[in-house]
Protein backbone atom coordinates (compact mmCIF):
# COMPACT_ATOMS: atom_id res chain seq x y z
CA UNK A 1 0.00 0.00 0.00
CA UNK A 2 3.02 2.38 0.39
CA UNK A 3 5.90 2.22 -2.17
CA UNK A 4 8.65 4.81 -1.88
CA UNK A 5 11.68 4.72 -4.48
CA UNK A 6 14.97 7.27 -3.30
CA UNK A 7 12.79 9.79 -1.57
CA UNK A 8 15.09 12.82 -0.85
CA UNK A 9 14.16 15.85 1.59
CA UNK A 10 16.40 18.72 1.65
CA UNK A 11 15.79 22.23 3.33
CA UNK A 12 17.76 25.32 2.12
CA UNK A 13 18.75 27.51 4.99
CA UNK A 14 20.34 30.46 3.48
CA UNK A 15 23.98 29.21 2.60
CA UNK A 16 22.97 25.56 4.20
CA UNK A 17 21.13 22.86 2.64
CA UNK A 18 19.62 20.11 5.53
CA UNK A 19 19.71 16.79 3.85
CA UNK A 20 16.92 15.06 6.15
CA UNK A 21 16.33 12.55 3.79
CA UNK A 22 18.86 11.30 1.86
CA UNK A 23 17.28 8.42 -0.78
CA UNK A 24 14.72 6.19 1.13
CA UNK A 25 13.61 3.27 -0.83
CA UNK A 26 10.27 1.56 1.63
CA UNK A 27 7.40 -0.92 0.92
CA UNK A 28 5.14 -1.60 3.01
CA UNK A 29 1.86 -3.94 2.95
CA UNK A 30 -1.73 -3.27 3.67
CA UNK A 31 -2.31 -4.77 7.52
CA UNK A 32 1.52 -4.25 8.67
CA UNK A 33 2.69 -2.90 11.42
CA UNK A 34 5.53 -1.20 11.83
CA UNK A 35 7.69 0.21 14.07
CA UNK A 36 10.34 3.40 13.09
CA UNK A 37 13.33 3.94 15.03
CA UNK A 38 16.62 5.89 14.83
CA UNK A 39 18.41 8.99 16.69
CA UNK A 40 16.86 12.64 16.84
CA UNK A 41 16.97 14.48 13.83
CA UNK A 42 17.70 11.09 11.33
CA UNK A 43 14.62 12.19 9.30
CA UNK A 44 11.83 9.72 11.27
CA UNK A 45 9.42 12.95 11.50
CA UNK A 46 10.46 13.84 8.25
CA UNK A 47 9.78 10.86 6.79
CA UNK A 48 5.93 10.38 8.14
CA UNK A 49 4.98 13.61 7.18
CA UNK A 50 5.73 12.94 3.21
CA UNK A 51 3.63 9.16 3.92
CA UNK A 52 1.10 11.38 5.14
CA UNK A 53 0.84 13.28 1.96
CA UNK A 54 1.58 16.44 4.41
CA UNK A 55 4.87 17.44 2.47
CA UNK A 56 6.81 17.14 -0.83
CA UNK A 57 9.82 15.33 -1.43
CA UNK A 58 12.99 17.09 -2.90
CA UNK A 59 12.96 14.26 -5.61
CA UNK A 60 12.54 10.57 -5.42
CA UNK A 61 9.05 8.80 -5.90
CA UNK A 62 5.70 7.98 -3.46
CA UNK A 63 3.00 5.11 -4.64
CA UNK A 64 0.02 5.60 -1.84
CA UNK A 65 -2.40 2.68 -2.81
CA UNK A 66 -0.33 2.11 -6.02
CA UNK A 67 -1.04 6.16 -7.07
CA UNK A 68 1.88 8.18 -7.71
CA UNK A 69 1.61 11.02 -5.21
CA UNK A 70 3.00 14.09 -6.52
CA UNK A 71 0.41 13.57 -9.74
CA UNK A 72 -2.56 14.18 -7.66
CA UNK A 73 -3.64 17.72 -7.02
CA UNK A 74 -4.54 19.35 -3.74
CA UNK A 75 -8.35 18.32 -4.00
CA UNK A 76 -7.41 14.82 -4.15
CA UNK A 77 -4.67 15.13 -1.54
CA UNK A 78 -7.02 16.84 0.86
CA UNK A 79 -9.43 13.96 0.50
CA UNK A 80 -6.62 11.19 0.96
CA UNK A 81 -5.41 12.93 3.88
CA UNK A 82 -9.19 12.96 5.32
CA UNK A 83 -10.44 9.84 4.60
CA UNK A 84 -7.68 7.06 4.28
CA UNK A 85 -4.89 8.46 6.68
CA UNK A 86 -5.43 9.44 10.75
CA UNK A 87 -1.94 11.21 11.58
CA UNK A 88 -0.79 12.02 15.28
CA UNK A 89 1.71 14.55 15.84
CA UNK A 90 4.84 14.83 17.16
CA UNK A 91 3.75 17.71 18.91
CA UNK A 92 -0.31 17.00 18.82
CA UNK A 93 -1.22 20.13 16.68
CA UNK A 94 -4.07 20.48 18.29
CA UNK A 95 -6.72 23.71 18.21
CA UNK A 96 -5.72 25.88 21.10
CA UNK A 97 -9.11 27.67 21.60
CA UNK A 98 -11.67 24.71 21.35
CA UNK A 99 -12.90 21.56 23.54
CA UNK A 100 -10.75 18.11 23.60
CA UNK A 101 -14.45 17.27 22.11
CA UNK A 102 -14.30 19.44 19.22
CA UNK A 103 -10.50 19.16 17.77
CA UNK A 104 -11.39 15.04 18.05
CA UNK A 105 -14.35 16.14 15.48
CA UNK A 106 -12.86 18.36 13.38
CA UNK A 107 -11.99 15.56 10.46
CA UNK A 108 -15.76 14.39 10.92
CA UNK A 109 -16.97 17.38 9.90
CA UNK A 110 -14.72 17.59 7.45
CA UNK A 111 -16.09 14.41 5.99
CA UNK A 112 -19.37 15.89 6.37
CA UNK A 113 -20.78 14.25 8.79
CA UNK A 114 -24.55 15.00 10.97
CA UNK A 115 -23.94 16.50 14.45
CA UNK A 116 -25.50 14.04 16.65
CA UNK A 117 -23.01 10.86 14.85
CA UNK A 118 -20.28 13.49 14.97
CA UNK A 119 -20.67 13.70 18.67
CA UNK A 120 -21.00 10.66 19.59
CA UNK A 121 -17.64 8.97 16.79
CA UNK A 122 -15.71 11.70 18.67
CA UNK A 123 -16.97 11.08 22.58
CA UNK A 124 -16.19 7.20 21.82
CA UNK A 125 -12.82 8.02 20.48
CA UNK A 126 -12.06 10.27 23.35
CA UNK A 127 -13.08 7.27 25.65
CA UNK A 128 -11.27 4.86 23.76
CA UNK A 129 -7.95 6.59 25.07
CA UNK A 130 -9.42 7.46 28.56
CA UNK A 131 -10.19 10.59 28.41
CA UNK A 132 -14.10 10.28 28.77
CA UNK A 133 -14.28 13.25 31.85
CA UNK A 134 -11.65 15.62 30.11
CA UNK A 135 -14.01 16.14 26.94
CA UNK A 136 -14.74 19.84 27.46
CA UNK A 137 -11.12 20.78 28.82
CA UNK A 138 -9.43 23.04 26.41
CA UNK A 139 -5.51 21.40 25.36
CA UNK A 140 -3.95 24.15 28.35
CA UNK A 141 -6.12 22.81 30.90
CA UNK A 142 -5.39 19.39 30.04
CA UNK A 143 -1.60 17.53 31.17
CA UNK A 144 0.66 16.81 27.94
CA UNK A 145 -0.07 12.69 28.13
CA UNK A 146 -4.03 13.56 27.73
CA UNK A 147 -3.36 16.37 25.05
CA UNK A 148 -0.88 13.26 23.44
CA UNK A 149 -4.23 11.23 24.01
CA UNK A 150 -6.56 13.96 22.59
CA UNK A 151 -4.42 14.01 19.41
CA UNK A 152 -4.35 9.95 19.08
CA UNK A 153 -8.07 10.04 18.91
CA UNK A 154 -8.28 12.67 16.59
CA UNK A 155 -6.22 10.31 14.83
CA UNK A 156 -8.57 7.23 14.98
CA UNK A 157 -12.52 9.07 14.66
CA UNK A 158 -12.32 8.60 11.52
CA UNK A 159 -11.30 5.08 11.38
CA UNK A 160 -8.54 5.91 8.67
CA UNK A 161 -6.96 2.79 6.78
CA UNK A 162 -3.59 4.02 7.40
CA UNK A 163 -2.58 5.29 10.80
CA UNK A 164 0.55 7.08 11.11
CA UNK A 165 1.93 8.16 14.98
CA UNK A 166 4.81 10.23 15.74
CA UNK A 167 5.73 9.02 19.33
CA UNK A 168 2.25 8.37 20.44
CA UNK A 169 3.32 7.71 23.62
CA UNK A 170 6.28 9.87 24.60
CA UNK A 171 4.51 11.78 27.28
CA UNK A 172 2.93 8.74 28.87
CA UNK A 173 3.25 6.59 31.75
CA UNK A 174 3.81 3.10 31.05
CA UNK A 175 0.28 1.90 32.06
CA UNK A 176 -1.18 4.17 29.83
CA UNK A 177 1.03 3.70 27.35
CA UNK A 178 0.12 0.04 27.21
CA UNK A 179 -3.75 0.85 27.00
CA UNK A 180 -2.86 2.81 23.76
CA UNK A 181 -0.97 0.55 22.42
CA UNK A 182 -3.96 -2.12 23.59
CA UNK A 183 -6.09 0.17 21.18
CA UNK A 184 -3.80 -0.20 17.90
CA UNK A 185 -3.18 -3.72 18.54
CA UNK A 186 -6.94 -3.94 18.68
CA UNK A 187 -7.29 -1.84 15.00
CA UNK A 188 -4.25 -3.68 13.47
CA UNK A 189 -6.30 -6.86 14.23
CA UNK A 190 -9.13 -5.52 12.41
CA UNK A 191 -7.34 -4.64 9.13
CA UNK A 192 -5.39 -1.32 9.55
CA UNK A 193 -1.83 -0.49 8.20
CA UNK A 194 0.50 1.36 11.02
CA UNK A 195 3.62 2.95 10.66
CA UNK A 196 4.47 3.90 14.12
CA UNK A 197 7.48 5.83 14.93
CA UNK A 198 9.14 6.01 18.73
CA UNK A 199 11.84 6.23 20.52
CA UNK A 200 11.14 2.93 23.06
CA UNK A 201 11.88 -0.26 22.72
CA UNK A 202 8.79 -1.80 24.53
CA UNK A 203 6.92 0.15 22.27
CA UNK A 204 8.66 -0.84 19.36
CA UNK A 205 7.90 -4.53 20.31
CA UNK A 206 4.46 -4.67 19.37
CA UNK A 207 5.01 -4.07 15.51
CA UNK A 208 6.02 -6.87 13.30
CA UNK A 209 8.88 -5.41 11.62
CA UNK A 210 11.21 -2.60 12.64
CA UNK A 211 12.26 -0.18 10.46
CA UNK A 212 15.46 2.20 11.34
CA UNK A 213 17.28 5.41 10.18
CA UNK A 214 20.05 7.21 10.49
CA UNK A 215 21.21 10.60 8.51
CA UNK A 216 18.17 10.01 6.31
CA UNK A 217 18.75 6.55 5.01
CA UNK A 218 17.42 3.46 6.14
CA UNK A 219 20.16 1.47 8.36
CA UNK A 220 18.15 -1.92 8.81
CA UNK A 221 14.63 -3.20 7.87
CA UNK A 222 13.65 -6.40 9.95
CA UNK A 223 11.12 -8.83 10.76
CA UNK A 224 10.35 -9.23 14.16
CA UNK A 225 11.33 -13.25 14.78
CA UNK A 226 9.50 -13.38 17.89
CA UNK A 227 5.91 -12.64 18.16
CA UNK B 1 15.93 24.08 50.04
CA UNK B 2 12.43 23.50 49.39
CA UNK B 3 9.86 22.96 51.61
CA UNK B 4 5.89 22.54 50.81
CA UNK B 5 3.32 22.24 53.36
CA UNK B 6 -0.66 20.74 52.35
CA UNK B 7 0.32 22.29 48.73
CA UNK B 8 -3.22 22.21 46.39
CA UNK B 9 -3.95 23.29 43.50
CA UNK B 10 -8.08 23.52 42.06
CA UNK B 11 -8.96 24.08 38.60
CA UNK B 12 -12.50 25.82 38.34
CA UNK B 13 -13.97 24.78 35.19
CA UNK B 14 -17.61 25.84 35.18
CA UNK B 15 -19.68 23.69 37.63
CA UNK B 16 -16.51 21.30 37.18
CA UNK B 17 -13.81 21.42 39.90
CA UNK B 18 -10.43 20.01 38.92
CA UNK B 19 -8.26 18.81 42.20
CA UNK B 20 -5.16 18.62 40.50
CA UNK B 21 -3.09 18.42 43.72
CA UNK B 22 -4.99 17.50 46.84
CA UNK B 23 -2.37 18.32 49.42
CA UNK B 24 1.56 17.73 49.13
CA UNK B 25 3.95 17.58 51.64
CA UNK B 26 7.41 17.55 50.42
CA UNK B 27 10.77 18.57 51.42
CA UNK B 28 14.21 18.64 49.40
CA UNK B 29 17.46 19.72 50.53
CA UNK B 30 20.36 21.04 48.61
CA UNK B 31 21.91 18.81 46.24
CA UNK B 32 19.57 16.53 45.82
CA UNK B 33 18.77 14.70 42.65
CA UNK B 34 15.01 13.64 42.86
CA UNK B 35 12.98 11.79 40.08
CA UNK B 36 9.12 12.36 40.25
CA UNK B 37 6.96 9.96 38.46
CA UNK B 38 3.16 9.13 38.28
CA UNK B 39 0.60 8.23 35.91
CA UNK B 40 -0.40 10.79 32.90
CA UNK B 41 -2.84 13.76 34.69
CA UNK B 42 -1.37 12.71 38.27
CA UNK B 43 -0.29 16.20 39.17
CA UNK B 44 3.58 16.23 38.41
CA UNK B 45 3.79 19.26 36.12
CA UNK B 46 1.25 21.21 37.74
CA UNK B 47 3.81 20.32 41.01
CA UNK B 48 6.63 21.44 39.28
CA UNK B 49 5.35 24.91 37.85
CA UNK B 50 4.37 25.94 41.44
CA UNK B 51 7.91 24.51 42.96
CA UNK B 52 8.94 26.50 39.64
CA UNK B 53 7.28 30.03 40.80
CA UNK B 54 5.34 29.56 37.07
CA UNK B 55 1.38 29.75 39.50
CA UNK B 56 0.63 29.88 42.66
CA UNK B 57 -1.54 27.39 44.90
CA UNK B 58 -4.79 27.53 45.88
CA UNK B 59 -3.41 26.45 49.36
CA UNK B 60 -0.89 25.32 51.33
CA UNK B 61 2.21 26.82 51.92
CA UNK B 62 5.86 26.67 49.73
CA UNK B 63 9.69 27.52 51.17
CA UNK B 64 12.21 28.27 48.78
CA UNK B 65 15.58 28.71 50.23
CA UNK B 66 13.95 29.54 53.61
CA UNK B 67 11.63 32.28 51.90
CA UNK B 68 7.80 31.72 52.17
CA UNK B 69 7.01 32.45 48.47
CA UNK B 70 3.45 33.59 48.78
CA UNK B 71 4.59 36.50 50.58
CA UNK B 72 7.41 37.93 47.48
CA UNK B 73 6.34 40.38 45.27
CA UNK B 74 6.13 39.81 41.49
CA UNK B 75 9.56 41.60 41.03
CA UNK B 76 11.34 39.46 43.59
CA UNK B 77 9.58 36.35 42.27
CA UNK B 78 10.90 37.40 38.55
CA UNK B 79 13.95 37.24 39.74
CA UNK B 80 13.74 34.29 41.73
CA UNK B 81 12.97 32.64 38.36
CA UNK B 82 15.36 34.40 36.12
CA UNK B 83 18.58 33.49 38.49
CA UNK B 84 17.78 30.77 40.75
CA UNK B 85 15.78 27.87 38.75
CA UNK B 86 15.90 26.41 35.45
CA UNK B 87 12.73 25.27 33.84
CA UNK B 88 12.82 22.63 31.24
CA UNK B 89 8.85 22.38 29.49
CA UNK B 90 7.36 19.30 29.12
CA UNK B 91 6.08 21.40 25.80
CA UNK B 92 9.38 23.16 25.42
CA UNK B 93 7.87 27.05 24.87
CA UNK B 94 10.27 28.09 22.62
CA UNK B 95 9.41 31.45 20.59
CA UNK B 96 8.91 30.61 17.14
CA UNK B 97 10.06 33.36 15.46
CA UNK B 98 13.77 33.37 16.53
CA UNK B 99 16.66 31.10 16.02
CA UNK B 100 17.61 28.49 18.41
CA UNK B 101 20.97 30.82 19.68
CA UNK B 102 18.28 33.52 20.64
CA UNK B 103 16.14 31.44 22.69
CA UNK B 104 19.07 30.21 24.80
CA UNK B 105 20.40 33.95 25.12
CA UNK B 106 16.72 35.20 26.36
CA UNK B 107 17.14 34.44 30.25
CA UNK B 108 21.04 36.24 29.82
CA UNK B 109 19.32 39.09 28.09
CA UNK B 110 17.21 39.60 31.15
CA UNK B 111 19.69 38.69 33.31
CA UNK B 112 21.49 42.12 31.72
CA UNK B 113 24.52 40.08 29.98
CA UNK B 114 26.67 42.04 27.50
CA UNK B 115 25.64 40.81 24.00
CA UNK B 116 29.60 39.18 23.62
CA UNK B 117 29.19 36.85 26.51
CA UNK B 118 25.78 36.31 25.55
CA UNK B 119 26.69 34.62 22.82
CA UNK B 120 29.24 32.68 24.34
CA UNK B 121 27.15 30.99 27.08
CA UNK B 122 24.55 30.50 24.84
CA UNK B 123 26.60 28.75 22.25
CA UNK B 124 28.52 26.48 25.04
CA UNK B 125 25.09 25.32 26.05
CA UNK B 126 23.57 24.29 22.73
CA UNK B 127 27.31 22.36 22.22
CA UNK B 128 26.69 20.97 25.58
CA UNK B 129 23.21 19.47 24.08
CA UNK B 130 24.83 18.78 20.80
CA UNK B 131 23.35 21.06 19.13
CA UNK B 132 26.13 23.33 17.31
CA UNK B 133 25.46 22.76 14.13
CA UNK B 134 21.42 23.97 14.65
CA UNK B 135 22.03 26.99 16.28
CA UNK B 136 20.76 29.11 13.67
CA UNK B 137 17.61 26.96 12.83
CA UNK B 138 14.82 28.33 13.95
CA UNK B 139 12.54 26.19 16.03
CA UNK B 140 9.79 24.65 13.09
CA UNK B 141 13.10 23.96 11.41
CA UNK B 142 13.92 21.32 14.45
CA UNK B 143 12.96 17.60 14.84
CA UNK B 144 11.20 17.16 18.24
CA UNK B 145 14.38 15.80 19.58
CA UNK B 146 16.37 19.31 18.50
CA UNK B 147 13.60 21.66 20.09
CA UNK B 148 13.25 19.36 23.40
CA UNK B 149 17.45 19.71 23.88
CA UNK B 150 17.06 23.94 23.09
CA UNK B 151 14.64 24.34 25.89
CA UNK B 152 17.30 22.25 28.19
CA UNK B 153 20.19 24.25 26.81
CA UNK B 154 18.08 27.52 27.93
CA UNK B 155 17.49 26.50 31.11
CA UNK B 156 21.07 25.50 31.85
CA UNK B 157 22.42 28.56 30.09
CA UNK B 158 22.23 30.82 33.47
CA UNK B 159 23.76 28.42 35.78
CA UNK B 160 20.88 28.05 38.02
CA UNK B 161 21.24 26.59 41.38
CA UNK B 162 17.79 24.62 40.96
CA UNK B 163 17.03 22.94 37.75
CA UNK B 164 13.07 21.55 37.30
CA UNK B 165 12.90 19.54 34.25
CA UNK B 166 9.13 18.11 32.79
CA UNK B 167 10.24 15.14 30.90
CA UNK B 168 13.32 16.20 28.87
CA UNK B 169 13.86 13.34 27.34
CA UNK B 170 10.46 12.26 25.88
CA UNK B 171 11.04 12.74 22.64
CA UNK B 172 15.05 11.52 22.55
CA UNK B 173 16.30 8.04 21.59
CA UNK B 174 18.47 6.36 24.06
CA UNK B 175 21.80 7.26 23.00
CA UNK B 176 20.96 10.92 23.35
CA UNK B 177 19.23 10.98 26.16
CA UNK B 178 22.17 9.13 27.83
CA UNK B 179 24.16 12.43 26.87
CA UNK B 180 21.68 14.66 28.04
CA UNK B 181 21.19 12.67 31.57
CA UNK B 182 25.35 12.71 31.48
CA UNK B 183 25.00 16.95 31.23
CA UNK B 184 22.38 16.86 34.86
CA UNK B 185 24.84 13.87 36.05
CA UNK B 186 27.81 16.93 36.07
CA UNK B 187 25.55 19.58 37.25
CA UNK B 188 24.76 17.79 39.78
CA UNK B 189 28.12 16.87 40.45
CA UNK B 190 29.25 20.57 40.68
CA UNK B 191 26.43 21.31 43.15
CA UNK B 192 23.08 21.75 41.57
CA UNK B 193 19.90 20.29 43.07
CA UNK B 194 17.54 18.72 40.10
CA UNK B 195 14.06 17.78 40.09
CA UNK B 196 12.92 15.78 37.25
CA UNK B 197 9.90 14.61 36.27
CA UNK B 198 9.73 11.36 33.85
CA UNK B 199 7.59 8.25 32.44
CA UNK B 200 11.14 6.24 32.22
CA UNK B 201 12.43 3.98 34.86
CA UNK B 202 15.67 4.03 32.95
CA UNK B 203 15.86 8.18 33.30
CA UNK B 204 14.60 7.52 37.20
CA UNK B 205 17.50 5.69 38.03
CA UNK B 206 19.98 8.40 37.35
CA UNK B 207 18.66 10.23 40.39
CA UNK B 208 19.12 9.33 43.91
CA UNK B 209 15.46 9.56 45.39
CA UNK B 210 12.41 8.95 43.85
CA UNK B 211 9.11 10.85 44.31
CA UNK B 212 6.12 9.29 42.40
CA UNK B 213 2.36 10.81 42.27
CA UNK B 214 -0.67 9.73 41.73
CA UNK B 215 -4.29 11.15 41.97
CA UNK B 216 -2.81 14.74 43.36
CA UNK B 217 -1.14 13.32 46.06
CA UNK B 218 2.86 11.83 47.23
CA UNK B 219 1.97 8.24 46.96
CA UNK B 220 5.56 7.18 47.74
CA UNK B 221 8.62 8.88 48.54
CA UNK B 222 12.34 6.61 48.28
CA UNK B 223 15.68 6.99 48.75
CA UNK B 224 17.40 4.58 45.64
CA UNK B 225 19.17 1.89 47.75
CA UNK B 226 21.56 1.03 44.58
CA UNK B 227 24.13 3.32 43.98
N1 LIG C 1 12.18 23.12 7.98
C1 LIG C 1 13.42 22.65 8.20
N2 LIG C 1 14.49 23.36 7.78
C2 LIG C 1 15.74 22.89 8.01
N3 LIG C 1 16.04 21.75 8.62
C3 LIG C 1 15.01 21.01 9.07
C4 LIG C 1 13.66 21.42 8.90
N4 LIG C 1 12.86 20.47 9.47
C5 LIG C 1 13.68 19.53 9.97
N5 LIG C 1 14.98 19.85 9.74
C6 LIG C 1 16.16 19.07 10.10
O1 LIG C 1 16.03 17.79 9.47
C7 LIG C 1 16.51 16.78 10.35
C8 LIG C 1 15.49 15.66 10.46
O2 LIG C 1 14.36 16.14 11.14
P1 LIG C 1 13.22 15.15 11.66
O3 LIG C 1 12.19 16.00 12.33
O4 LIG C 1 12.73 14.28 10.55
O5 LIG C 1 13.99 14.24 12.71
P2 LIG C 1 13.44 13.07 13.66
O6 LIG C 1 14.11 11.81 13.27
O7 LIG C 1 11.94 13.08 13.67
O8 LIG C 1 13.99 13.51 15.08
P3 LIG C 1 13.36 13.41 16.56
O9 LIG C 1 13.57 12.01 16.98
O10 LIG C 1 14.22 14.39 17.30
O11 LIG C 1 11.93 13.83 16.48
C9 LIG C 1 16.82 17.43 11.69
O12 LIG C 1 18.22 17.45 11.88
C10 LIG C 1 16.26 18.83 11.58
O13 LIG C 1 17.12 19.81 12.17
N1 LIG D 1 -5.90 24.77 33.56
C1 LIG D 1 -6.47 23.61 33.92
N2 LIG D 1 -7.80 23.56 34.11
C2 LIG D 1 -8.40 22.40 34.46
N3 LIG D 1 -7.78 21.23 34.66
C3 LIG D 1 -6.43 21.23 34.48
C4 LIG D 1 -5.72 22.40 34.09
N4 LIG D 1 -4.41 22.06 33.96
C5 LIG D 1 -4.31 20.76 34.26
N5 LIG D 1 -5.53 20.25 34.57
C6 LIG D 1 -5.82 18.88 34.98
O1 LIG D 1 -5.05 18.61 36.14
C7 LIG D 1 -4.57 17.26 36.13
C8 LIG D 1 -3.06 17.25 36.40
O2 LIG D 1 -2.37 17.84 35.34
P1 LIG D 1 -0.80 17.74 35.21
O3 LIG D 1 -0.44 18.48 33.97
O4 LIG D 1 -0.15 18.18 36.46
O5 LIG D 1 -0.57 16.18 35.03
P2 LIG D 1 0.78 15.37 34.79
O6 LIG D 1 0.99 14.48 35.93
O7 LIG D 1 1.88 16.31 34.43
O8 LIG D 1 0.41 14.49 33.53
P3 LIG D 1 1.29 14.02 32.24
O9 LIG D 1 2.12 12.89 32.72
O10 LIG D 1 0.20 13.58 31.29
O11 LIG D 1 2.06 15.20 31.76
C9 LIG D 1 -4.92 16.69 34.76
O12 LIG D 1 -5.93 15.70 34.91
C10 LIG D 1 -5.42 17.86 33.94
O13 LIG D 1 -6.54 17.52 33.13
MG1 LIG E 1 10.58 13.59 15.10
MG1 LIG F 1 2.89 16.69 32.69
Amino acid sequence: VILTRDLKKEYELGAETVRALRGVDMQIEKNEFVAIMGPSGSGKSTLLNLIGCLDTPTSGQYWLGGEEVSQLDDNELARIRNRQIGFVFQTFNLLPRTTALHNVELPLIYAGLPAKQRHEQAKAALDAVGLADRMTHHPNELSGGERQRVAMARALVNQPSLLLADEPTGNLDSATSREIMDVLVGLHDRGETILLVTHERDIAAYSDRLITLRDGVIETDQRHTIG
